[in-house]
């Protein structure tokens, strides 16, 4: 049963197109097995990226260095399907 | 087993075998509904779809499906709290009654059966096929990038082990291809709608190219009128547009093969998902999603009973 323990999903607030292309950028590199929610395609919309606890790091390096806005949409992933699991537990009973 | 017509809860998240049961229990209770069977996944599991029909031969046709993308699991409940409403209200509700009068609605609740038991089983986060890709360790093709519209095109990914990965080529996946196979031979649907979910958006083609289609004008009304419809119910706000103008260029997807195959009426539907819950949208929020949602899918279906073409 593979868990999500640590993966964050973060949304991504990009300014111009240029930040668009980095983020394009990071979504081509496969070895951070990032999930995108929603991809980068125009400055005007949010990118929304599930991020593995490995990689976390790495990533909120890259974009605080390429001065790209971010915030924290779920902290922790498999806190909230343990809490979905919970629910659905007690709606069975 | 005697069942009673309440004993299913349209309010949880149900396992497949669950969902399967109910649809037996819809075509047992309603004469005009039936349960047949499209095809088989690649784990060959039944392709199940209700066929809501009340007579005539080869009517003009409404497909629905949901859960393609087998983690948004508000699609695939909503999908069984709408077959629910449309047996249910026909003969009571107006518009559905002469809707059914005049076409016939196929809704297919599961489209993706080995992603969805996969979600429940081992991966809650799986999005794509289960199917096996030569020469790789991954696994799985992204269904709503396997469709023969632009396939291998901007928006998709070549690599297996990617989100949307296309698939060695369109239709590669027997989920698809079945639904295809199943469209092709009827030969007579007017509408194609699919149910997603994540971030309130109601789109039209294209998503392989970022041209408007030949009907844009009426696509851009009718989506406007839906997703007003939506809102009139608890305020969600739904973004309309072309799917690469909304979202982003995404090739290979369902709608736009069905508005190249001559389905004019064409959309793809993102229930309510702030985000906040990424696709674990609570269970309490299931009934409001597929209230809100059917308005829309009424409104559209409306259109589409009245503008023969």
């Amino acid at each position: 049963l593979e868990t999500f323990v640590g993966h964050q999903v973060l949304r991504i607030k990009t300014k111009n197109e240029e930040e668009v292309k980095q983020l394009q950028l990071l979504e081509s590199l496969e070895h951070l097995g990032l999930d995108f929610w929603i991809n980068p395609s125009a400055p005007a919309l949010p990118v929304d990226v599930r991020i593995p606890a490995a990689s976390v790091q790495s990533v909120k390096a890259f974009l605080e260095s390429q001065g790209i806005a971010y915030s924290i949409l779920i902290e922790d992933l498999q806190d909230v399907l343990d809490k979905e699991k919970q629910d659905m537990a007690e709606s069975a009973q | 087993r005697q069942r009673s017509s309440s004993s299913f809860d349209f309010g949880t998240y149900h396992t497949l075998d669950d969902i399967n049961e109910e649809l037996d229990h819809l075509a047992s209770e309603y004469s005009f509904v039936e349960k047949i069977q499209i095809g088989e996944s690649y784990e060959q599991r039944p392709l199940y779809a209700l066929k809501f029909s009340t007579g005539g031969r080869n009517r003009p046709a409404i497909w629905l499906d949901a859960g393609i993308h087998s983690r948004e699991w508000v699609t695939q409940a909503s999908a069984l709290w709408i077959a629910n409403k449309i047996a249910s209200d026909y003969g009571t509700d107006d518009s559905i009654t002469s809707l059914l009068d005049k076409m016939d609605l196929f809704l297919l609740p599961v489209a993706n059966p080995d992603g969805f038991v996969y979600t429940h089983t081992s991966n809650r986060m799986w999005r794509k096929t289960r199917s096996k890709i030569p020469g790789s360790v991954c696994v799985g093709v992204d269904p709503n990038r396997n469709w023969d519209a632009g396939f291998g095109g901007p928006g998709a990914s070549n690599s297996p082990c990617s989100e949307s990965y296309h698939g060695p080529s369109a239709n590669s996946e027997v989920e698809v291809k079945s639904v295809v196979d199943f469209i092709k031979s009827h030969g007579n649907f007017k509408a194609f709608l699919t149910l997603h979910s994540y971030s309130q958006l109601l789109m039209y083609p294209y998503g392989y190219k970022c041209t408007r289609p030949d009907d844009y004008a009426e696509l851009e009304s009718l989506g406007r009128a839906a997703a007003s419809s939506i809102r009139s119910l608890y305020g969600t706000t739904f973004q309309v547009g072309t799917i690469c103008n909304t979202i982003y260029q995404a090739s290979g997807g369902s709608i736009d093969w069905a508005y190249d195959n001559g389905i004019k009426y064409s959309f793809a539907f993102e229930l309510r998902d702030t985000g906040r819950y990424g696709f674990l949208l609570p269970a309490s929020q299931i009934i409001p999603a597929a209230q809100e949602t059917w308005l829309g899918l009424k409104r559209i279906m409306e259109h589409v009973r009245d503008k023969s073409y």
